[in-house]
């Protein structure tokens, strides 16, 4: 039964595609078959993944917005085990038209529910907002995995989103859990992301996932090639901490 | 006479807070009264410009949202000629209650008819969407600026960007036009950025401003100080990169 984790954070720039990507890749690496949704209209994802948008005949807005079997919308990937439900064009106006439909916080929930039984987990990348969106990613998660940046503006938000992840809990989804918060973009150079580790972990202590996310220039180069950075350069540093990072969460899962 | 400049670009992460809190520094260091607009409910451009946000008895929120009179909610900052309208909390609820409003696109641009008289420039910060908010800054704007950080996915959200402000001009603002385009967290090391920069100013050529903002750990420091960085340390590359990106601006609008 395919276990939903959504990547959110309101800030920015934080490396939560980056994470959606090289999560479900490595997901897939270790033979759990993974399925990545991309649900930011930037489509950042659905490129990041090696699916080129202009190709696909239909993605994520027509699953929500045209009601689409969400079957007929997954694609595979140069990847074995990990398929993709991308995000078109179109995304950009989903919010607006998703405003006033009926049961507008549950329609990827919904969506969702025919995919679970194929996938072991179903990743869901967020845009940097925490509108319709999002919300939808919340509600239909079993957990959300916050990307942090080591700076202070990303530090900033992050209350904010956590009083909203307790309101989506408390109004629309009981059983969502904080699968963690995840450090990226670590540079063990700048004394300034010291502070912030530090600071994160003595406030949120055993919510911070051990897996820390170096910077490293080989996960900004991989995207510019279509790849995940396990296919990109499976040596670095970047994709030795994802495939950490993926082994970190079967763990967790398998012992329930 | 106040010239409007939105800092927008809907890819997170990028350097709009930054560039804005950064600019209208700068800009107030070269005796040219600036006010600083935070459009963006994460507040990031209140807090780097030394403002307490729990301290603002009222900010853009009960300007758009209440009516209030834009100039109750100005304060001072520690800068001379630097001012300030802020966002407090409450700017997390704006835009789905502006989406309601008569004239929801112009509440923005109105609020600040009112006091263009008192500054030279007027900066306004947008958040990492196409929204409301966003489309509001973009109407009450004579020009945007658009910070590009040298990375791929960021290049990827650029043509979207550039046909959103095409269709604001069109429909919303005939005045708007494209400021620039500023290269930013540029690091001279790192093969990317050259790639990515060389392929804006092939596409862009004379939209790409000449200032480029090297990428400096002093600019993400200088936050958690709160204070805009030529007063946490006017040396570094990053204080003297801004301060040139403002002589560039100030160049440009006296000469018509
Ligand atoms: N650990 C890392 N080391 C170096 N670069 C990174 C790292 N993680 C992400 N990046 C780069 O930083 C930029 C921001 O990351 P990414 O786009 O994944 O963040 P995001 O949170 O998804 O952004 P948005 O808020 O726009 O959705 C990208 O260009 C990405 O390639
Ligand atoms: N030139 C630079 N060199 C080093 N760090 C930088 C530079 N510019 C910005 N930063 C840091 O990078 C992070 C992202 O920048 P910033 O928050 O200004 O981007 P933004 O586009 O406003 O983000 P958002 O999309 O969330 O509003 C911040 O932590 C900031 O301190
Ligand atoms: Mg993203
Ligand atoms: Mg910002």
């Amino acid at each position: 039964m395919g276990r939903i984790i959504s990547i959110a954070n309101q800030k920015g720039g934080v490396g939560k595609t980056t994470t959606a990507v090289n999560l479900a890749a490595s997901l897939a690496a270790a033979e759990r078959r993974c399925l990545l949704v991309d649900c930011d209209p930037q489509g950042n994802a659905t490129t990041g993944a090696g699916v080129s948008r202009a190709s696909l005949r239909a993605g994520l807005y027509e699953v929500l917005v045209d009601s689409l079997n969400p079957g007929k919308a997954v694609v595979e990937t140069c990847m074995n085990g990990l398929h993709v439900l991308g995000a078109t064009g179109d995304m950009v106006g989903a919010e607006v038209e998703m405003a006033s439909m009926e049961g507008k916080e549950f329609l990827l929930k919904r969506a969702l529910n025919g995919l679970k039984e194929g996938y072991e987990f179903i990743i869901i990348d967020c845009p940097p907002s925490l509108g319709f969106l999002t919300i939808n990613a919340l509600t239909a998660a079993n957990s959300v995995l916050v990307p942090l940046q080591c700076e202070y503006y990303a530090l900033e938000g992050l209350s904010q989103l956590l009083r909203t992840v307790k309101a989506v809990k408390k109004r629309l989804n009981p059983f969502l859990a904080l699968e963690g918060i995840l450090l990226t973009m670590y540079d063990i150079r700048n004394n300034l992301a010291h502070q912030v580790a530090q600071d994160v972990r003595s406030h949120f202590s055993d919510k911070v996932l051990s897996t820390v996310i170096p910077r490293n220039v080989k996960l900004s180069e991989a995207p510019s090639h279509g790849k995940p950075v396990i296919l990109y350069d499976i040596g670095c540093r970047g994709a030795q901490s994802y495939l950490a990072l993926a082994q970190e969460l079967i763990k967790r899962k398998d012992s329930g």
